[in-house]
């Protein structure tokens, strides 16, 4: 089959970030298969009723299971990505979500980039001091069948952003220090 | 009078008073925290002991629940900041913290937000909190399209279940990058209510005199298009504010607007790391902690929780603080950024909530 890249790679790394290496290739990673879901206009109508207070239907909130089930993927899509998954890679892989509209993996580092035809890279966070393995500028490709059964799949070429509380003020501690004038 | 954003200050600025509020059973609230932002019980206990204990306020409801991969250790400004303060302003309401790392000795690689994602989707109904408070936000474009898309419907699941998703706007202002303004995500979802930030006009929060400050995140998403439900309220200030940013900076006046409410986000103190921490990460739990307090007026009432926040927001404008004092900063050079005015606006929303008028709009 044709591989079709489900999502861009990534031309420039978001600010704070650099890449320091190529990830091991044994280290271990949890892929995450956004398998397509259905009838997603009717969720959308469905939550504007429930959340409108003029509407009559105010409040009357589908419960978890109705909500899967009115989305659930179509069950070729799900044997399709469990299939691949399983062929290529050869681990055995898991619904993440009641309606497994994710499906989850775990293998190396090796396996994921041969799976996804990506190259992952060791990505850190000076400030924050976090590093991830990310295939960022490499993006990811999978064979035209599996890539229409799947939004996205993750971590790939998203890189997470890292939010720190600032301060903007003297604590009360230091308040309290005089200047030597 | 503290000097600072406390429990004390945020109940009487926002008009909740000191009585125990709280009494559902069922109502929970949570924080989320990602890559390794740990909670501390002992920093936690600390706070209330500070903060609450002298002023005989009731913060939280016994130690909050933890779930997800990663959730003790050395304590985080952003995890204790979040934690500290929904417990703060929401009395008696059963806290939990989620956190998820990312990676860790007995986890792989992953991507942390779509661990909070399924792990909010496998969680029943009558155990998933009712609202969450997320300090996390990234530039809009750092997710592609294709991913957002279907963020966006995960968050519509919540909002279908009864849960409120509340986001930081960002603490970048208008967020000018090469010379225009970047919308932030996930606060530019119009599936999620976004928090801008307020300070005090003088020199301590006091009620009645907040002001939007210069870090408060908002603007026009690039991806979503405006929703019905906020179309007349940001029509409005495009057409009657003053001192709008010039086109040049190149916003889409026809994509989802955010914030839509604010909050106070400078001066707050956080144990054990001390006062005058800043940013809407202060905003979104102070403002997640009034709602799970709405939620609780609601449950006691024999009504369901409020769900999707947004359509109640701006058709209840007028139970908000309206802001319009300030200006948001980050305007590429050539402006303030974006300006408060009446009404709506792109830097504190629909305003600042007031828990007496609001408590009366949710059970009507």
């Amino acid at each position: 089959q044709a591989l079709v890249a489900p999502e861009p790679a990534v031309t420039d790394i978001p600010s704070g970030w650099s890449v320091i290496g190529e990830s091991p290739k044994d280290a271990r990673i949890e892929l995450n298969f956004a398998v397509k879901q259905r009838n997603l206009q009717s969720l959308h109508d469905t939550l504007l009723s429930v959340s409108d207070p003029k509407s009559p239907s105010y409040g009357e909130h589908l419960s978890n299971e109705a909500v899967h089930a009115l989305i659930k993927p179509s069950d070729e899509d799900i044997a399709t990505v469990h299939s691949f998954i399983n062929t290529v890679a050869g681990v055995e892989p898991r619904a993440a979500s009641p309606n497994s509209d994710f499906i989850t993996a775990v293998m190396t580092i090796g396996q994921a980039e041969a799976l996804l035809g990506a190259k992952y890279e060791v990505l850190r966070h000076g400030r924050a001091g976090v590093q991830v393995h990310r295939a960022s500028r490499s993006g990811y490709r999978l064979p035209e069948s599996v890539a229409a059964a799947v939004d996205f799949v993750s971590p790939t070429v998203h890189v997470p952003g890292v939010r720190t509380a600032k301060k903007d003020q003297l604590s009360p501690l230091d308040e309290v220090v005089e200047s030597p004038n | 009078v503290p000097q600072h954003n406390v429990p004390e200050t945020l109940r009487q600025l926002y008009s909740i008073g000191f009585a125990t509020v709280g009494n559902a059973t069922s109502n929970r609230m949570a924080v989320t925290a990602f890559l390794g932002q740990m909670y501390s019980e002992e920093a936690l206990k600390e706070y209330w002991a500070e903060y609450c204990s002298e002023q005989k306020l009731t913060c939280g409801k016994g130690l909050p629940t933890l779930v997800g991969d990663a959730t003790t250790g050395t304590p985080g400004v952003e995890s204790m900041l979040d934690i500290e303060t929904i417990t703060g302003v929401a009395g008696n309401v059963h806290a939990e913290f989620w956190g998820f790392a990312g990676r860790s000795p007995d986890n792989p690689e992953n991507e942390p937000f779509m661990k909070w994602l399924t792990q909010m989707a496998s969680t029943p109904d009558e155990t998933v909190p009712l609202i969450f408070s997320t300090s996390y936000g990234e530039d809009e474009a750092s997710w592609s399209y294709a991913a957002a898309d279907r963020l966006n419907v995960e968050f519509a699941k919540a909002g279908t279940r009864g849960i409120s998703l509340l986001y930081a706007s960002g603490d970048e202002g208008a967020n000018c990058e090469k010379g225009k303004y970047v919308p932030e995500t996930p606060s530019s979802s119009p599936y999620v209510t976004a928090v801008g930030g307020t300070g005090p006009t003088t020199g301590y929060p006091k009620p009645g005199f907040e002001e939007g400050i210069g870090l408060s995140s908002g603007g026009f998403s690039n991806y979503w298009p405006m929703p019905e439900w906020q179309r007349g309220a940001v029509t409005k200030y495009l057409a009657t504010a003053e001192h709008l940013p010039e086109k040049s900076v190149g916003y889409n006046t026809s994509g989802r607007a955010y914030p839509d409410i604010a909050a106070q986000a400078t001066g707050f103190c956080v144990t054990p790391f001390g006062c005058g921490v800043a940013g809407t990460s202060c905003a979104s739990p102070t403002a997640a902690g009034v709602f799970a307090l709405l939620n609780d007026v609601r449950l006691s009432a024999g009504k369901p929780p409020l769900g999707f926040l947004n359509p109640f927001i701006y058709q209840s404008a007028a139970a908000f603080n309206d802001i319009t004092v300030g200006n948001s900063g980050g305007g590429c050079g050539i402006g303030i950024g974006w300006p408060t005015a009446k009404a709506w606006d792109a830097v504190t929303g629909v305003g600042t909530p007031n828990f007496e008028l609001l408590k009366a709009a949710v059970v009507q």
